[in-house]
């Protein structure tokens, strides 16, 4: 085959503007896809391979590594206003494979891979030694703390019934013995008070919020801590598809009421969107 | 005629590696 003059791939540095650019476009839609865990901030784009694309554009094939922030997945403040989750916080890092389409001056993801993962156990213990570490969410006492902590929520809250959707990340406490826990929730149509109300168990309107809650083990109970925000109603939309996206390799739900369950270890997800390749 | 030969331009400003870019927070 002759070579085609013009359309050689380029390797342009990883902090070129241009590619930080379709970094961030892959961060952004990484968070717009991510329906649970946290929304996660570019931190350092590991390699970048440009190709040409007939008949028109250019894909970046990209590699880079992202931090989670404290902003819940569900949660609408912008990006730039999340903080970035603390090694003292156990951070947890995530590791992306993007290739982001440019044309006419747009950048649009036709393929996303990620997968996080937590910070070492020993990492975190040389920052700080007496730091909680995280705990696997379908742990007892996480999965006990979350209930009670939602269940002490409805009890006070006197607009929709909340029931959990997720937890999203724990921590066992050593002193004083309590356990950490920070869960996703969503409305239902349910009247806080019509809690044990058969009618309620019908599908929830898409009204999300986040809690985060300390359950304190005392002599003869538990003292409970929890504060949820609750984000304004979303319209839900269904999920663009990357271009070249395939009924073979269909996306996650829309959904967040349907999508997978509480992941049953340490939050360790990863999401495959769109094609494997161009 | 002598002429001396091309002296180095000096140690100027290094350019960054093409790749990996730079830590925006810390790296874990």
């Amino acid at each position: 085959t002759p070579v085609v003059l013009g359309l050689e791939e380029r390797n342009p540095a990883c902090d070129d503007p241009e590619t930080e650019a379709a970094a961030l476009a892959g961060v952004d839609y990484l968070n717009q896809h991510v329906r649970w865990g946290y929304k996660h901030v570019l931190n350092q784009i590991d390699k970048v391979r440009v190709w040409p694309r007939r008949p028109s554009g250019e894909v970046y094939e990209l590699e880079f590594d992202t931090l989670e922030t404290t902003c819940h997945a569900l949660d609408i403040t912008p990006l730039a206003n999340c903080s970035v989750r603390t090694v003292t916080q156990h951070a947890v890092e995530g590791d992306c494979d993007m290739h982001v389409l440019k044309q006419d001056g747009q950048f649009s993801v036709v393929f996303a891979k990620c997968e996080s993962t937590p910070d070492s156990r020993e990492d975190v213990r040389k920052v700080c030694p007496q730091c909680p570490l995280l705990t696997p969410v379908n742990n007892t006492k996480v999965v006990h703390a979350a209930n009670a902590a939602l269940a002490a929520f409805n009890a006070q809250n006197n607009g929709s019934h909340f029931e959990l959707l997720e937890i999203s990340r724990a921590q066992l406490v050593p002193l004083p013995v309590s356990t950490y826990v920070e869960f996703a929730v969503v409305a239902t149509d349910c009247a806080a008070a019509d809690g044990t109300d058969p009618a309620c168990s019908g599908p929830p309107k898409k009204q999300y919020g986040f809690c985060k809650a300390t359950v304190a083990e005392k002599l003869g109970g538990e003292e409970v801590s929890v504060t949820c925000t609750v984000f304004p109603t979303q319209p839900v939309a269904p999920l663009p598809q990357p271009d070249a996206a395939s009924s073979a390799n269909p996306p996650p739900a829309a959904d967040p009421a349907v999508s997978p369950p509480s992941s049953p270890s340490v939050p360790v997800d990863s999401v495959a969107l769109g094609p494997k390749r161009v | 005629k002598v002429t001396h030969p091309g002296v180095a331009s000096g140690v100027g400003p290094v350019p960054p590696p093409p790749c990996p870019g730079r830590i925006r927070h810390f790296k874990i």
